[in-house]
């Protein structure tokens, strides 16, 4: 049996409308330490991976591993059933062919319950090396959604450089080109507006804006997010998931090959 | 132009 009860359910549904739209089909694995998801986009060009730590559930049980696939469209559109405030459980019996969900409104006596079906997918699992990365930054999430939607206005390719306390976002296209340019920040009073840069050495990659537009959908979850590039290796884009109280809970990761030139 | 390349090119199946 599983079963996974979140209080603030919002944080589900902001975790399915940050992945639907670039993976269509999914695997959770749950185990005792959780529920994680690994998955490609379609075109093979990016990744995600997805976290969500046990002890971050209000109550979580997992009597053996299972690996519950689904349709995150269809997953996403019953969450959208649920309110902001309700109180989501997951509840998948071993062996079934469905995840049942249940909605609990807070403070009334109304709950709702939906279930969706579960599919066999043919996982492939990429190994993804921990190693470190040449550059990392951290800076306000909405910053970087503003800059993605901002350039793709320009062009279909941004290239991220990195050269002492800044970073560079650049884009050009037939009707011209735009920069923005982010330094370092002092040390702010609010943490959640900074901007950190930390290299190892300089760095000049391209990557498609199409996708980072796609990434920023988890901006919600996050007031921060971070940028990990080394040389000819993925981007890696993070967003910690963090409850109300400010607890961890798990990430968003994901990963982007580079554009190279021809 | 701008090769994109593919990102199971960079990470191989664990």
């Amino acid at each position: 049996m599983f079963e996974a009860k979140l209080i603030q359910g919002a944080i589900l549904k902001k975790i399915l409308d940050a992945i639907k739209d670039l993976v269509n089909e999914a695997s959770w694995d749950c185990s005792s330490q959780g529920m994680s998801l690994q998955a490609m986009d379609t075109s093979h060009v990016s990744l995600v991976a997805v976290q969500m730590k046990a002890d971050g559930f209000d109550k979580y049980r997992c009597d053996r591993s299972v690996t519950l696939g689904m349709n995150l469209s269809s997953l996403s559109k019953i969450l959208k059933c649920a309110g902001n405030d309700d109180t989501i459980t997951l509840k998948a019996p071993d062996d079934g062919d469905k995840i049942t969900l249940v909605f609990e409104a807070k403070n009334e006596s109304e709950t709702s319950e939906y279930e969706v079906k579960l599919m066999n997918l043919d996982s492939e699992y990429l190994g993804i090396p921990d190693t470190p990365y040449s550059v990392n930054v951290k800076m306000p999430s909405h910053k970087f959604q503003r800059i993605c939607r901002d350039l793709q206005q320009i062009g279909d390719a941004v290239t991220i450089s990195c050269a002492k306390d800044s970073i560079r976002f650049a884009a050009k296209g037939d009707l011209g080109s735009g920069t923005v340019n982010l330094c370092q920040t002092a040390s702010a009073d609010k943490p959640e507006d900074s901007v950190s840069i930390s290299m190892q050495e300089p760095i000049i990659q391209s990557f498609a804006l199409k996708y980072l537009n796609h990434f920023a959908k988890a901006t919600p979850l996050s007031p921060q997010v971070s940028l990990s590039l080394s040389p000819d290796v993925p981007l890696v884009v993070e967003y910690s998931i963090t409850d109300d109280d400010g607890s961890d809970f798990g990430y968003i990761r994901y990963y982007l090959a580079p554009k190279i030139d021809e | 132009g701008n090769k994109q390349l593919k990102i199971d090119c960079f990470f191989k199946r664990a």
